[in-house]
């Protein structure tokens, strides 16, 4: 018999405010 | 010489592989180069929405979650670039609020939770993510589809707005009804329009150009149902506006015209297997203001019966048609004050907003519903026009 799957694991996410935010800051950074 | 062997269709697992320093080219050539009227218009409806999946697929394989994060983070600041740089162009925000949409129900239906899986084929539940639960990054996308869908309204609306009042009100299309001169004689009308004036035409011209459009794209079609209701909702709150400002739109003749152009988008909704998204309730409160303009207005029985029918217009509404009122000849008186009193007296009972005009900002809450795919990610080929060469079918 197949093993059960292992769980998934859960990826933490930014709101979409905060990625907006860090993009801004990396454009900002780069050249 | 190697021998090219071609891999059975079975054979693919329905993955993207990719190099991690070709992901910007990915983003580049799939979101913020690609145009909806050229390489797009022949792709199949949310091909770059299940590209895009296949290749978080394959990340996900590789059980490298910071792969995975990159790519949906491109990926979501991609799509807000190009929306941000072309956020009036009407056929982009539709395309990509189409994408955004199937990308976000693979999330679903490819997470591995049993709720989103009860459509799937053997092969879907075998394609599901092995390793990470997204349904964070699922609330994310929600949010920017949430964005996209009220940008995509803006659009539309500032290309309708332009045509309501004169398509709706202003443009004359019944002959004979138009008013009479003192004389007698019947005002010259004309069916052919201006040069320049919009007619009911012209809007239901553009009405059909937003369906096809979004049709073409692939959008849901529930998604499409709540569209439609928030346009409508805008043609009407517009028109019952412009005619509560303007003596020379209340009218028992205007009452038919109205009436007439409401039936043809009632027509409109009908042809299009709309009648039950909730659009022509919309325009009740404007249905209700034609109606006003043609019943009697003279006794009790005439007050009590303008009270039960004008439920969805306010008593600052009623009241303002009726002291617009024109007649449409000299026979004909206007109405009296005693009336409008009458009328006031019944309705002082009713618990209602003070506002003379209706919200036309106001837009209806949207909603996702799940719509899980029948495409089989393992048979996806991608056309040489969209330059992605460099992932690799897996």
């Amino acid at each position: 018999p197949r093993p059960p799957p292992r769980p998934r694991i859960l990826l933490k996410a930014p709101t979409l405010a905060e990625m907006e935010e860090m993009n801004l800051s990396e454009e900002e950074e780069s050249p | 010489h190697p021998v090219n062997i071609p891999r059975r269709e079975k054979d693919f697992q329905g993955m993207l592989e990719y190099k991690r320093e070709d992901e910007m080219k990915l983003v580049k050539n799939l979101i913020l180069e690609l145009k909806p009227r050229g390489v797009a218009v022949n792709l199949i409806p949310g091909l770059p929405a299940y590209i895009l999946f296949m290749c978080l697929r394959h990340a996900d394989y590789l059980n490298d979650d910071q792969k995975v994060r990159t790519l949906l983070t491109s990926t979501i600041n991609s799509i807000k670039k190009i929306l941000k740089k072309r956020g009036d162009d009407f056929e982009t925000v539709s395309f990509w609020l189409a994408n955004t949409c199937r990308f976000l129900h693979c999330l679903k239906q490819y997470s591995g939770d049993e709720a989103f899986m009860k459509h799937n084929t053997q092969r879907q539940n075998e394609h599901c993510l092995s390793n990470f639960d997204l349904a964070e990054y699922r609330q994310v996308i929600s949010d920017l589809a949430i964005q996209i869908y009220q940008q995509l309204i803006k659009c539309m609306e500032n290309i309708l707005q332009p045509m309501i009042v004169s398509g709706m009100l202003e443009h004359e299309t019944i002959q004979g009804v138009s008013g009479v001169k003192p004389t007698g004689l019947r005002k010259r009308t004309s069916s052919i329009a201006d040069e320049g004036t919009y007619t009911l035409d012209s809007i239901l011209r553009q009405l059909n150009a937003f369906h096809s459009i979004m049709c073409q794209h692939g959008t849901d079609p529930e998604l499409i149902k709540q569209v439609v209701k928030q346009l409508f909702y805008i043609i009407g709150a517009v028109t019952l506006n412009n005619l509560l400002l303007r003596k020379d739109m209340c009218s028992w003749s205007k009452g038919m015209q109205i009436r007439y152009n409401v039936s043809q988008l009632e027509e409109w909704l009908r042809d299009k297997g709309l009648m039950t998204c909730g659009a022509k309730e919309t325009l009740e409160p404007l249905i209700q203001a034609a109606q006003l303009l043609q019943v009697k207005k003279k006794t009790d029985e005439d007050a009590e019966a303008i009270c039960s029918m004008c439920q969805a217009l306010t008593t600052a509404q009623i009241v303002k048609v009726l002291n617009l009122y024109t007649p449409v000849n000299e026979f004909e008186e206007r109405v009296s004050v005693a009336f409008i009193r009458t009328i006031q007296t019944r309705l002082r009972d009713r618990c209602e907003s003070p506002q003379l005009l209706m919200d036309t900002k106001m837009i209806y809450p949207v909603t996702f519903p799940f719509s899980p795919s029948c495409v089989a990610l393992e048979t996806i080929q991608i056309p040489g026009s969209l330059n992605l060469a460099f992932l690799t079918r897996v």
